[in-house]
């Protein structure tokens, strides 16, 4: 799922912005 | 009785209100007052024919940019969320892809005027005929509908935060790799949004909430309309559409 969702999956691993 | 008695439990319950109140306000992306203050400033005549005349695909473009901003607002609201980033990132991506939309129809009725039938776009309030050159009428009727049945339920800014997090934080979503902590955390947004119902004595807001059903049969209505359009115009979607929404809709 993380593989067909790369830029959701970023976001989420991303600090908050 | 989480209310009547400051036990321990209550006190989580209270912590985590603040919480979902505090990561709503951080992230509902245009103020309330703001919201308020321009309720009456509409597109004029000229304005929406120049939006009538733009092509389908330079206006599905639009929108799909918009959409996109609202869910990352959504997202960023899901990440401030107490216990969200605690479950796994499948289920965050399931709840995320299936709940991301349907929050932020939720969150539009703050940005709808219920009596005018106007919503905040692109700086202005727009009526439902802006839209035309969309070629949906049916989703953008719909949607109003929906904006227009939630505004008449005059949701207080903390109501909106709460029922959002339980829109996202839903454990029947199909796919969730850990289904009892999704439902753990979905029971106690679910006692927090009750206790706050209850404090503020608006307890009657519970059977007057849309069913689940409605929020989605939306949400399966705009990827019907972003399939068609896709059938009409191969090779936009992927060329101009921002990369999250195609990863979420498309």
């Amino acid at each position: 799922l993380q593989e067909k969702h790369r830029i959701l999956h970023k976001l989420l691993q991303n600090g908050n912005s | 009785g989480l209310l009547e008695s400051p036990t321990s439990a209550g006190v989580e319950i209270e912590h985590l209100t603040q919480n979902v109140l505090k990561s709503y306000r951080e992230t509902c992306q245009l103020r309330a007052e703001d919201l308020q203050l321009r309720r009456w400033d509409t597109f004029s005549r000229e304005e929406v024919c120049a939006y009538q005349r733009k092509p389908m695909e330079e206006m599905w473009q639009r929108c799909a940019g918009r959409i996109t901003e609202a869910i990352q607002y959504v997202v960023e609201f899901a990440k401030r969320l107490r216990g969200f980033m605690d479950l796994c990132q499948n289920d965050q991506i399931v709840l995320l892809k299936a709940g991301a939309m349907e929050v932020v129809l939720v969150r539009m009725c703050r940005a709808f005027n219920a009596d005018n039938r106007t919503v905040f776009f692109e700086g202005k309030y727009a009526g439902a005929e802006l839209f035309r050159s969309l070629g949906c009428h049916e989703l953008i009727s719909s949607i109003f509908d929906f904006a227009q049945s939630l505004c008449a339920l005059h949701f207080s800014e903390s109501e909106v935060a709460l029922f959002s997090a339980l829109v996202l934080v839903n454990a029947n979503r199909p796919w969730l790799q850990d289904q009892a902590k999704v439902a753990r955390l979905q029971g106690h947004l679910d006692v927090a949004f009750r206790v706050l119902l209850r404090r503020t004595r608006r307890e009657g807001l519970l059977a007057r909430l849309p069913p689940p059903g409605r929020l989605r049969a939306l949400c399966s209505q705009h990827v019907e309309q972003l399939q068609a359009f896709r059938r009409l115009h191969p090779g936009v979607l992927h060329a101009a559409f921002p990369p999250l929404y195609r990863e979420l809709f498309a």
